[in-house]
């Protein structure tokens, strides 16, 4: 299906640092 | 976390010795959600351009100008701010738009979404969501309401929507209000 993603859980990844 | 789409950043800068085009510069392209933070962290807050600077964030095969195929027949959601809304709302405002592109927000309708700019501008920025059939209006429709949810604004506050079309003409015409 169709990713959407709302705005709470794009928020969530903010300041998460990138996983190598 | 992929997204639904790949999406291609621009900036532009004002520099009237140069043709407009040579003026537009894309920046990168990102299709993950880790991505796009690892951008957006990495680039000037819109607030912190100068006058007569742009960024756009299009999907990936859409050039940010009216004059592209897949925008010509189109047209914009605008929200003009005033001078001193740039410290207090631009930034804000400019993310929810984002987030509302990426995310893929107005549901079935975000297939209608070209992109999304924001203009700095001395006389007031300015943020528009573009879709690409300003005759589609219960896409247009959709889009408009959904997207004035998001920014939070009041019901009384009104966004016109303008063909690209008649903008190009210098009309300032709004097709559709929400």
């Amino acid at each position: 299906g169709k990713k959407q993603y709302d705005r709470e859980f794009l928020l969530d990844f903010q300041f998460m640092p990138a996983c190598i | 976390h992929s997204l639904e789409n790949r999406w291609a950043l621009w900036f532009f800068k004002n520099d009237s010795s140069q043709a407009w085009q040579d003026n537009l510069h894309l920046i990168i392209k990102f299709d993950t959600v880790e991505d796009f933070w690892a951008v957006y962290g990495h680039i000037q807050l819109a607030s912190k351009l100068s006058s007569g600077c742009d960024y756009a964030l299009f999907k990936d095969g859409i050039r940010p100008m009216w004059e592209d195929s897949r925008n010509k027949r189109g047209g914009r959601w605008l929200v003009s701010l005033a001078k001193h809304q740039r410290h207090s709302k631009l930034d804000r405002l400019w993310l929810e738009t984002l987030l509302c592109l990426i995310g893929e927000s107005f549901e079935e309708h975000s297939q209608e979404v070209c992109g999304a700019v924001v203009n700095i501008r001395t006389k007031g920025d300015k943020i528009s969501v573009w879709t690409r059939e300003a005759e589609n209006q219960a896409s247009v429709l959709h889009i408009g309401h959904v997207y004035k949810q998001h920014l939070g604004l009041s019901t009384k506050a009104i966004i016109g929507y303008q063909a690209h079309a008649d903008t190009a003409t210098k009309s300032t015409r709004n097709k559709f209000v929400v």
